[in-house]
């Protein structure tokens, strides 16, 4: 099963 | 005060095409420098930003930064009333102003619209992007290519997969009807009118939600060409550039990965 992970988990919040 | 004037609405109509179906409200940061907005999709997989440069109006006029609320979907039925050669101009105070107004001139200047915006406070996350980041592989390639590719494969199913390889990128798709693949491979000399060009440092092959591609499609209007940018395990960066360094629309997606 494929997913996503939301994009705060690559990138950091400011 | 604010104050912006595009010669022609045309621009902004077609930046507002660009995100209105991936964000619902987001915040116009306003700064010397031009207008800017960054705001992610309802499941935060999908994070879309835009920049409008001081360049791009024919007047532009920020005394200090602000912050305009908007919803995505209002601003759009307000600006549907600016003819497309119509100039448009933004006027708002820097003071917490509740809305923005409007100003819809003719090329005759004979007839002039005038729009008020309600604003809104929107509590917004935002992402740090890096600016230069070594990606693995970059892809750039006539945006009309891109809808085609994108168009034509999420037809087929929602998975769809980009792999490069040296001088050759790969679209796949698998979905319950079947799959397909579409191979594109670099354009060989400089003079041809529609180029692909393909860079790769590292050959990369990831997978991503076909309906967010196809979504991205709608950004063609504004530029002739688009460019992709992959790093392995990364999200995916997609850049449409308007004309003469005025701006872009940036979209930046996760990729589906196996859990």
């Amino acid at each position: 099963r494929q997913c996503q992970r939301i994009l705060s988990t690559y990138y950091t919040l400011e | 005060m604010f104050e912006a004037k595009l010669t022609e609405s045309t621009t902004i109509k077609r930046v507002l095409d660009a995100i209105k179906d991936l964000i619902q409200q987001a915040n116009f940061d306003c700064s010397a420098d031009g207008l800017s907005l960054q705001a992610m999709d309802t499941p935060h997989v999908c994070l879309t930003t835009m920049t409008l440069r001081s360049q791009a109006f024919e007047v532009y006029r920020c005394d200090r930064p602000l912050s305009m609320g908007i919803n995505l979907s209002s601003i759009s039925k307000i600006l549907k009333c600016a003819a497309s050669k119509d100039s448009v101009k933004i006027v708002a105070d820097d003071e917490g102003a509740d809305c923005a107004e409007f100003i819809f001139e003719n090329e005759s200047a004979d007839r002039i619209a005038h729009f008020e915006l309600k604003l809104m406070d929107i509590d917004s996350e935002h992402l740090s992007i890096p600016e230069d980041s070594d990606y693995q592989a970059i892809i750039s390639m006539p945006s009309a290519e891109y809808r085609r590719i994108f168009s034509d494969l999420s037809i087929i199913g929602d998975t769809i997969t980009i792999e490069i390889n040296k001088n050759t990128a790969c679209f796949s798709v698998e979905g319950d009807i079947g799959n397909g693949s579409l191979n594109l491979a670099q354009t060989d000399s400089a003079d041809e009118k529609n180029p692909v060009t393909i860079n790769v440092k590292e050959p990369v092959k990831m997978t991503f939600p076909g309906k967010y591609l196809n979504t991205f499609t709608k950004a063609v209007p504004i530029s002739e060409f688009v460019t992709l940018c992959l790093t392995d395990g990364n999200p995916l960066a997609i850049e449409f550039s308007l004309p003469d360094e005025a701006g872009f629309v940036r979209y930046f997606l996760a990729p589906k990965i196996d859990q």
